[in-house]
């Protein structure tokens, strides 16, 4: 796309490559390309040099309007952290275990995935690695009863930030959608405002389930994030831009590594850049 | 879905006794908007258009169908056949122990899957070990410990070690030896771009010279499966596919883009999170799931 030298039709189809290759989608792929075409014929854009900089300020300041920090104010802030098997999350849990330490912050982890096999553990470790605390229950007990023995300790221990892990689960699985409500209420119950922020966490190497991940889990637990993970491949992610624009919600950090420091605020710009890299 | 759009697509058509080219034209938008809902990779989907247009067009449409159905049916059998002619099995060798790898990107299900083929290959009659060659992931060989329980297979590990190829090369050696004849070595997570990471996995094969090398490919992965099998295929050799989560709502579309970019074979389907839910590979079933 760099290489052209006039706007034709071959430069636009090879536009259109990049952004279905980025995993925008078919959909949002075609309100762009509509846009851009609209854009040639405005005479805003005048030539395949004019195109980058017009996605550029289209596309991120789609993403960035009203994507707000998480505020950490009362005592705790509740992050629940959610999203479909392997994505993640508990990965991600450390990071901003690691993140917030650095402001002195007081940390607390909630082990409530009590169902995968050494899912507690695999926690410990980074609470460890990230001076929180945690709080678990055994293999097989009530999640919901993690969360509330954390959200009764993390009032008593004056902690500031209480990071709730899930399991994973498929967000076709009625069950389980049920089991997370369950646990969304429970914790706005305990304490008001609670969760204060909901973190879905997807997978940059995911297609268009994404987008059906992103409703259904929207629809449990009030989804008021996301957190986009793995970046450090070849995938670009850009299911999230649909994400945004159809859903609303924003993505508030992405993953980068699997250490503890793998972790940054979202920022668009640099996000719509590697999507033309 | 798809068929409904078709049939849409042919209504003026009715009566009409062969696919005329503007006729398939019209069609094939709409099979080619289905693949890239799909996720069926860019230019995968491209060459398979291509390929259903030339069998399609002048085609006479036969009475039992509507051209719509007549379509479907010839892009339906062209993806089975794309996908299939696969024996969803492990190839067991005459001189044991056969050793099977798992490779893949982070979070696909290679410690979970590792346990499922461990119980598959229990109930026939085969006499598995795990190998717990992830060093790196927190708490890793004891999650694939704790498979090793539930499915009653015992796992080998060298404690305190941080050497992934002396782990996968004593496993194999010391297995005739243990009373186990097929080893499945469940390896670290890692990216198709990371060198080392990469290098470490060649040192593994080999070491513990593996008779099937099997991707394990997360069902919902969009564009991106065609570059990540390219890249295991061409350092490694692969065997195989194992595609996971298919017990969710993705349409799968990276099955097609990898058979048809790599060749390799799909081998097996993760159908949940239990330790017995591993199935045969369907293509069939694939070939009406990704057309939706
Ligand atoms: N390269 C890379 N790997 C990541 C990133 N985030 C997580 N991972 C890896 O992805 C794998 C899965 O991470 P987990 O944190 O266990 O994922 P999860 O969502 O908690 O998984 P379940 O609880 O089983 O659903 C691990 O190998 C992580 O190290 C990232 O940003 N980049
Ligand atoms: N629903 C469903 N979940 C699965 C399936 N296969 C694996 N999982 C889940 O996916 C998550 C990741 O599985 P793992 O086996 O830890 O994945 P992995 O490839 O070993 O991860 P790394 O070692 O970190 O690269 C876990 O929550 C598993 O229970 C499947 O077929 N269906
Ligand atoms: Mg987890
Ligand atoms: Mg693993």
């Amino acid at each position: 796309v760099s290489f052209s030298t006039k706007i034709d039709e071959e430069f636009l189809e090879e536009l259109e490559a990049v952004l279905i290759y980025a995993d925008v989608g078919l959909r949002t792929t075609e309100k762009i390309m509509n846009n851009v075409r609209q854009g040639v014929k405005d005479k805003k854009i005048n030539s395949p040099a004019d195109i980058k900089p017009f996605l550029k300020s289209e596309i991120s300041s789609l993403l960035g309007r009203d994507l707000i920090r998480t505020k950490i104010s009362g005592l705790p802030t509740v992050i629940l952290v959610v999203g479909v098997n392997g994505v993640g999350k508990t990965t991600t849990i450390g990071k901003l275990g690691q993140y917030y330490q650095r402001f002195g912050y007081k940390i607390m982890f909630a082990a409530a995935d009590t169902f995968r096999a050494a899912a507690g553990e695999q926690l410990e470790i980074w609470a460890q690695r990230v001076n929180a605390d945690i709080i678990r229950h055994e293999e097989g007990s009530d999640p919901a009863a993690v969360a509330y023995d954390a959200l009764q300790a993390a009032k008593s221990r004056n902690t500031d930030i209480l990071i709730i892990d899930t399991a994973g689960r498929l967000h076709t699985k009625s069950n389980l959608m049920e089991e997370l409500k369950k646990i969304y209420r429970i914790i706005s119950r305990e304490i008001s405002e609670a969760p204060h922020e909901t973190l879905l966490v997807l997978d940059a190497t995911t297609g268009q389930n994404a987008m059906n991940q992103a409703q259904l889990f929207s629809q449990a637990a009030n989804v008021s994030g996301v957190v986009l993970t793995k970046l450090d491949g070849t995938a670009k992610g850009g299911v999230i831009v649909a994400i945004k624009s159809e859903l609303e919600i924003p993505v508030k950090w992405i993953g980068i590594g699997e250490k503890a420091d793998d972790l940054r605020p979202f920022q668009p710009n640099e996000f719509v850049e590697a999507l033309f890299d | 879905g798809l068929a409904d759009k078709l049939q849409q697509t042919f209504k003026k058509l009715r009566g009409r006794g062969k696919l005329t080219e503007s006729d398939v034209n019209d069609a094939m938008r709409e099979v080619r908007m289905a693949l890239l809902e799909a996720d069926v990779n860019f230019k995968v989907v491209k060459d398979f258009i291509n390929r259903v247009k030339e069998r399609a067009v002048g085609q006479e449409v036969l009475d039992s169908l509507t051209p719509g159905q007549h379509v479907i049916k010839i892009v339906n059998d062209e993806l089975t056949a794309l996908m299939g002619g696969t024996q969803s099995r492990i190839m067991i060798s005459s001189k044991p122990p056969t050793v099977v790898m798992l490779v893949g990107l982070q979070g696909a299900g290679k410690t979970t899957t590792a346990g499922k083929l461990a119980g598959l290959l229990l109930k026939q009659n085969k006499r598995p070990l795990l190998v717990a060659a992830d060093v790196y992931r927190p708490a890793a060989i004891k999650q694939l410990q704790v498979v090793g329980e539930k499915v009653g297979v015992p796992v080998f590990t060298i404690p305190g070690s941080q050497d992934p190829v002396l782990i996968a090369k004593q496993a194999t050696d010391q297995a005739l030896a243990m009373a186990r004849d097929v080893v499945i070595i469940d390896t670290a997570g890692r990216l198709h771009i990371n060198d080392e990471l990469m290098d470490e996995l060649v040192a593994i094969k080999i070491q513990a010279k593996p008779h099937e090398i099997l991707l394990v490919v997360d069902a919902m992965t969009g564009q991106d499966a065609v570059t990540v099998a390219e890249s295991f295929n061409t350092k490694l050799g692969l065997d195989g596919v194992i595609l996971t989560k298919l017990d969710g709502d993705a349409r799968g579309g990276a099955a097609l883009s990898i058979k048809a970019v790599t060749g390799c074979p799909i081998k097996f389907a993760g159908m949940g999170e239990k330790f017995d839910a591993l199935e045969p590979f369907h293509p069939d079933r694939m070939a009406s799931r990704i057309l939706g």
